[in-house]
This record gives C-alpha cells, structure tokens and sequence, in this order.
C-alpha cells in the first residue's frame, strides 16, 4: 500500500511538471499484442504535421516498438523494465529527465502488455486510453473491470477479426459502459487506419 | 528478493506434497485469451475417460472460467487473486487443501493471463506449459523470453488466424526453440481441437 502511495505522489509530480510546461501526456495501455504500438504509429502519422510529438515506451528488454516509431522522426525513449510488467511514476519521471519538455506538446506513453497491474500505477498523464482486441475473446471486459474504471477513451481493435473470433464488439462496448459510462469506445482496424481520427477527436489532441 | 525465495520454498513443499499423492500438476500459463480455458476445455474432454482430473483457475474476481470446465463434471476450484497478476505457490497451496489428492491424479492449474511475472512464480508443478496466440503478433516469443525458457511445452494457438494477422508461425516456433531448444512446440487451433493430441502426448499424459 505504501509503494502504492509513493507512486501517487510521483505521479502528482510528473503532472504538475507536464502542465507547466504546456505537455498533454496519454497514458496507453491494453493486453499484450492488442495493437498499442500500431494505434501509436497511426497517431504519429496523422498528428506530426501539426502536433511536437514524443513516445515513451515500456518493455522488458527489447527496443522493438520503440524502433517501429521512431521511424517517424519523433523523439523515442524506451523504457526496460527488466521484470516489471508494468510502468510506473518513477521510471516516466526518469524518461522525462531524458528530453527537453519544451520541444514537445504531446506525450503518447505506451505501458507494457497487461489489463491487471497499470490499473493501480498512476504515471501522472492527464488521459487514458486502453486497447482491447477482439481476439482476446468475450470476456476481457467483464475479467479485468477495473482499468477500464478511469479509461477516457477505450478503442476496441481488430474488428476485422470478430466474425471468425465470434465475438460480438457491441456487447463488448456495453460492458465497458456499464463499468463507465463516461468512456468514449471507438470500434478500429488500427492496423489499416479505421477509427483513428474518431480516437483523435475523443482524446481532443 | 526474499519473497521468491519463499515462493520456491512452497513450491517445493507443493511438489512433495503432489508427487507423494502420485498427482502429476502442468501450469499452464499464457496471454490474456491467448486460449488457456479453450485448452484445457479440450484437454479434459479427451482425458476424463482414463484420468481423475481436478483444475484450478486464477482469476482477478470472476468464475467465467472455472463455470465452463466445471461443466465437465470434473472438480474446480476458483482461486481469486484479487489484483495480482499471476498465482503464486502460496495461492496454490490452499487450492490444494480445498481438495482430495486422493481422489485425483492430474491437475490443470490455469494461471493468470500473463507472460511476465508467472515466469518467476514457481507453483509446484511438475510441468509447464506457455500457450501463445497468432493474434499477439510476430514478436510475442522475443520479447517475453523468460517464459519460454522453462516451459517443456509450448501452443501454438488460433493458427486458423495466422493468415489474416501475417503472422508465420513457423517463425514463432524458431524463436521458441532460440531461446529454448528442449521445448516441444504444437500448433493448434484449440478451439476447433486440432493438435489436442499432440499436446497430451507431449505432456505425456
Ligand atoms: N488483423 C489485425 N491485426 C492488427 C490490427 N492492429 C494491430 N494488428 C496486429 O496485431 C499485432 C500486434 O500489434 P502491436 O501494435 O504490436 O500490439 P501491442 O499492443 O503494441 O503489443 P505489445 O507492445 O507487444 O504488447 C501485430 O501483428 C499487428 O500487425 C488490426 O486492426 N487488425
Ligand atoms: N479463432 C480462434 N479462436 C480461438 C481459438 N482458441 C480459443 N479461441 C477464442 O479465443 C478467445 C479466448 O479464449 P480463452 O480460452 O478464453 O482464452 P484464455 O487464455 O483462457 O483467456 P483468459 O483466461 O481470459 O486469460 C475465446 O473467444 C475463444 O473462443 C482458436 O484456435 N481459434
Ligand atoms: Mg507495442
Ligand atoms: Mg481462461
Ligand atoms: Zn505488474
Ligand atoms: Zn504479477
């Protein structure tokens, strides 16, 4: 509980730090391969033209997504977490000591692949989106309400797959609304650029 | 540190415990819907004719799981983690106490959707078995290697999406055997029961 405490106050910190230096920070998070890097590489594209743009990124070892976008010309820092299945106040604090805040108004923060642990880790970003994938089957919202309890925007993905999945999205909406009904969901094909600019509009960027 | 210290001291008294009753335990661990219920659904039909089968689910609070092997008419139990992202010995370890080791002599313990902190989480089991899903995409194997590093089986699973995701599962199957040159890799669509056979003779069941 203590080490949950700490991080609330970390994270009032960063906040307070991206607020005055005029930076909207998002917090993205969703279940390992749901597509927050594909969704990401689509903000970037569609964004950098008239947004200063930065992405974080949280993995064990590899620097695989953070080369994928990267690609783009906008300024990258990967963040290892070693064992850690989440990101958390501190190591966004360590990132943001890496760049010059004032070169950027927009921080697109990819957590590492899990619906249970960045629920309770706070990084101090102002939005939060989740990614869920209909190939994760019927249930992911029901399993794992509370990250969806204080998500701004939800995007259900892969909604090319839901015949051959069986899955329904619009139940999968509904069940996010009952745990929040002030959640904006988005049904996309991140992969082919579906839904982006209704992600945009939700998010407001 | 110290915690998955204790962690393996349990797990040891855990396998004691299991091989003293002549019960053979598997973990099978794996993304969130990567296919571990489907799995273990189809396990259960092939072997509850010449196998007395009981199956622990970890869940966050729901019994969606659990309610669809019990169907089965085998013996479950519902380990609720509350907001822990992965079973631990000590979890398992009152599971057990729930149940009559003599009267079974397998048993299927469902971890929790993740492929990063069971990795350190030792159960007791004898086996362990990773199912990952053509849909998490072509990285899923480097970038969580730990997992696979200690699993003696690993699934192959949803290959029936393989084409609609260009994902080759030839190449997940190389970078299992990278990182892991024991494992045995079966692709399967469990849902449809292709490859159940060849699970349970790698398991040796
Ligand atoms: N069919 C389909 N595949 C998609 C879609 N969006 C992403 N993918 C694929 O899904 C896989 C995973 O996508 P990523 O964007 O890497 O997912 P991620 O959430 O960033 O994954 P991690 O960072 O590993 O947790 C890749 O093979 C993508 O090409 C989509 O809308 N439809
Ligand atoms: N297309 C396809 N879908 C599958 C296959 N196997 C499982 N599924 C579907 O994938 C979804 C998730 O399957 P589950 O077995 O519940 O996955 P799980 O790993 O137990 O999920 P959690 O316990 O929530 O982590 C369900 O909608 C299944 O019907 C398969 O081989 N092909
Ligand atoms: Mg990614
Ligand atoms: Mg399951
Ligand atoms: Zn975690
Ligand atoms: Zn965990």
């Amino acid at each position: 509980e203590d080490l949950l405490q700490a991080n609330r106050d970390l994270a009032e910190e960063n906040r307070r730090l991206l607020a005055r230096c005029g930076v909207e920070a998002i917090d993205i998070m969703g279940c390992i391969g749901s597509g927050k890097t594909t969704l990401i590489h689509q903000l970037v594209g569609q964004l950098k033209g008239r947004r200063r743009i930065a992405v974080f990124k949280g993995d064990l070892t590899t620097t695989i997504d953070t080369d994928i976008i990267a690609r783009h010309g906008v300024e990258t820092v990967q963040i290892n977490t070693g064992k850690e299945c989440h990101l958390d106040a501190n190591l966004v604090r360590k990132a943001l000591a890496k760049i010059d805040l004032g070169s950027i108004d927009l921080l697109l923060i990819e957590n590492v692949g899990n619906l249970i642990c960045p629920a309770d880790f706070q990084l101090g970003a102002e939005k939060r989106l989740v990614v869920i994938s209909v190939t994760e089957g019927p249930y992911m919202v029901v399993k794992h309400s509370r990250i969806f309890m204080d998500a701004d925007t939800v995007v259900i993905n892969k909604l090319d797959l839901a015949e051959a999945m069986k899955v329904d999205a619009d139940r999968l909406e509904e069940d996010v609304k009952h745990v929040n009904s002030n959640a904006t969901v988005v049904k996309a094909i991140c992969r082919d650029g579906v839904g982006i600019n209704t992600v945009i509009e939700s998010l407001g960027v």
